[in-house]
């Protein structure tokens, strides 16, 4: 597993966030030194770590618009061995005050590269759109772990994002690999659910994950108590499978 | 129940799609002259109601950014009473390329009034994002339908959407009024969807529509056909859901 992956898919609500938390929450408890970057005005990664983006002086967007230190920035959380750069609303203005900067791109990549010695793996979360944000996300990262629902609109988006991906290898990021195609919310009381798998399976082959995440309501209720789900409820079918996941990952040989 | 809405919430996945067409189809049904306008460059309205982006020759792209008239890109759909303005990738760039033009956030309202006489209500779905196209959405509006799912990340957001409002209200469209907030996935299972529930209600009381859409597969399943939920499965929860929010919406008085 690369140590640079961005969470990525423009289709909303697919999983995204609750998949950088509670990856890197299980990659944390693997005694892995881990940063979760918020790129996400919703800042969603921020709250589900237990920080209060409304009590924060300074975010990822003052690092990245208005040159503050990273490491003045960056916070702790509830598992020691788990960082993050938080997000808050400012970042809604960011998408077009990055338009007009030089080198727009590569803003995110540049302020991680100093501290890229004290993490083995940094996450970052990325918004609902293919807009400037995301596209620091993809140039910033070595891999990309896409997250996707077993439903129709998730499917059809999939198209663009391996476009998206492609311009991105052209553009800006040469060896931008895919760490795999990851199944999230499955229901397997529903056929939609197997039918979407299926289709995922025979057209992506070998870019899906064995771990498949099943829709589980503790993972949707860990966020209201800003917990990650192996503190909220390590027992529980979701925790069990994001623990799966970090394990499949750690043992993952590079995918093209 | 005014004549022109944007169905929004900038969290993703929360069913402002399902929530557009199946109610537009319900209306639809019911005698009135419907068009539903697709501002998201995913295009899940248009491929939703049976229409195949890739096979499209114009877009609303075409008639906001490059004049084209909007009767020559307006396309049927299944049921007579429903027209569809369709979206395709080439949005992607739009939010960009809207920047620099001058009124850029009058731009949809402006290409919608030649039309207005032709239809009864308007149904304009956004993405999930407050940028410039979800913001031309919102000023072209006379009233806002709030999709929100029942659970925690949802609710946390839903207040960045009311002080968007404020603003829009503020600096663009000051009769832009709340025609209510709509509980979707509802799942009387779960403790969650229960709670969530009772917090919006607490919180906003008379915006709080009486129709609650339960999770219902068959939902998910339709846009795979292209069809509405009427037409795919007139029998299911969902449907049923959907047919009394268009009663209700008739029968609705104007909300602050
Ligand atoms: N496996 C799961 N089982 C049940 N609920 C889940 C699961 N994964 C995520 N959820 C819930 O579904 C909703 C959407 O998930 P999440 O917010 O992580 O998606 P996202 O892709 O980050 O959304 P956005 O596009 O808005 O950033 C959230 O309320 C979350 O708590
Ligand atoms: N009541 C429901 N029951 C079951 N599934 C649903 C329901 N409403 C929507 N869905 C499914 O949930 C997913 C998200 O819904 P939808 O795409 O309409 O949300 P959205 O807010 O438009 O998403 P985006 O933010 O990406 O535009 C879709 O796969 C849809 O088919
Ligand atoms: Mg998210
Ligand atoms: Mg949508």
């Amino acid at each position: 597993m690369e140590k640079i992956v961005a969470i990525t898919n423009q289709k909303g609500g697919v999983g995204k966030t609750t998949t950088t938390i509670n990856l890197a929450a299980a990659l944390a408890m693997a005694d892995m030194r881990v940063l979760v970057v918020d790129t996400d005005a919703q800042a969603n990664c921020t709250s589900g770590l237990g920080v209060d983006r409304r009590s924060l002086r300074k975010s990822i967007y003052h690092v990245m618009i208005l040159n503050e230190p990273i490491d003045q920035v960056i916070v702790r959380t509830e598992l020691d061995n788990l960082r993050l750069l938080p997000a808050d609303k400012n970042l809604t203005g960011a998408a077009v005050e990055l338009i007009d900067l030089p080198g727009r791109e590569y803003v995110l990549k540049r302020i991680l590269t100093p501290i890229l010695p004290d993490y083995d793996y940094i996450l970052i979360d990325s918004p609902p759109s293919l807009n400037i944000l995301t596209l620091n996300g993809l140039v910033a990262a070595q891999s990309v772990l896409i997250p996707i629902q077993c439903e129709y609109f998730a499917l059809e988006g999939i198209t663009d994002l391996f476009d998206t991906l492609k311009r991105v290898r052209h553009s800006f990021n040469p060896d931008l690999s895919v760490l795999g195609i990851l199944l999230t919310m499955y229901d397997e009381r529903t056929n939609l659910s197997g039918q979407v798998r299926d289709d995922l399976r025979n057209y992506f082959a070998d870019l899906m994950l064995e771990t498949v995440i099943p829709r589980n309501v503790r993972l949707a209720e860990a966020p209201s108590y800003g917990k990650p789900i192996i503190l909220y409820d390590i027992r529980s079918k979701g925790a069990e499978s994001y623990i799966n996941l970090a394990k499949e990952l750690l043992n993952h040989a590079k995918k093209g």
